[in-house]
């Protein structure tokens, strides 16, 4: 574990907490994308599959489990919560990520580190996660404007991907014949769809304005 | 040897 990493892991905590607390907080999920949530959780889901079985450390199996927890928690919030579930943007929300899913697992069935079930999803959900927060920025720009909580959600989601770039710099940098170029490659690609994002954020934590995403 | 598939990051 290096500084990188746990700056990573704890900025994704960090916006995972964020979405919690503004859905607990304003009893609402307006400006929040179901979709990319369900991703997510799709994402958790195949990428941890190992839960049961690898034991690495009690920090890796606890963050495992809040994260699978918490989106599906959300995701739950966001379909069945009575008063939750009225807030969400249903029109707006329309993206169709079935073809995220399908694109993700046809390259997890050709780019893969071994071609085995584990490692397939792996892949799969690595790819996936690259792409799971269109959805969410789709939203925002059709939404206008963004509620505080929400675009910090984004904006430490976001970040917690290029935290995770310099740690595997730094782990090739230090550790001999350490590569990732899977999650790496798929990790800059992440980082990169933030781009425009982090630049209207930029202009309006500088301003000190609304957010606002050009339609 | 293949790595195996352990995967210490999250």
């Amino acid at each position: 574990m290096n500084v990188f990493r746990l700056a990573g892991d704890m900025t994704h905590l960090l916006s995972i907490l964020l979405l919690l607390l503004k859905i607990y907080a304003t009893k609402s999920c307006s400006g929040v994308s179901r979709k990319t949530q369900e991703l997510y959780a799709i994402v958790f889901i195949f990428r941890y599959l190992d839960l049961f079985t690898d034991f690495i450390s009690v920090y890796n199996t606890f963050m495992k489990v809040v994260f699978i927890a918490s989106s599906l928690a959300i995701v739950w919030c966001m379909r069945f919560h009575p008063v939750v579930r009225r807030s969400y943007d249903r029109e707006l929300d329309t993206f169709r990520y079935f073809f995220l899913v399908g694109a993700s697992f046809a390259l997890a069935l050709i780019w893969h580190e071994k071609f085995s079930v584990q490692e397939v999803f792996w892949a799969f959900s690595i790819y996936l996660e690259a792409v799971a927060i269109l959805p969410q920025l789709v939203l925002l720009q059709r939404s206008g404007n963004v509620d505080n909580l929400t675009g910090q959600y984004v904006f430490f989601l976001g970040a917690y991907r290029a935290f995770y770039i310099l740690n595997w710099i730094y782990r090739y940098l230090t550790e001999p014949r350490f590569t990732r170029w899977i999650a790496g490659t798929s990790g800059v690609v992440q980082t990169a769809l933030y781009a425009d994002f982090f630049y209207y954020y930029f202009i309006s934590w500088k301003n000190n304005s609304k957010l606002k995403l050009p339609a | 040897e293949e790595s195996s598939f352990l995967k210490d990051e999250l």
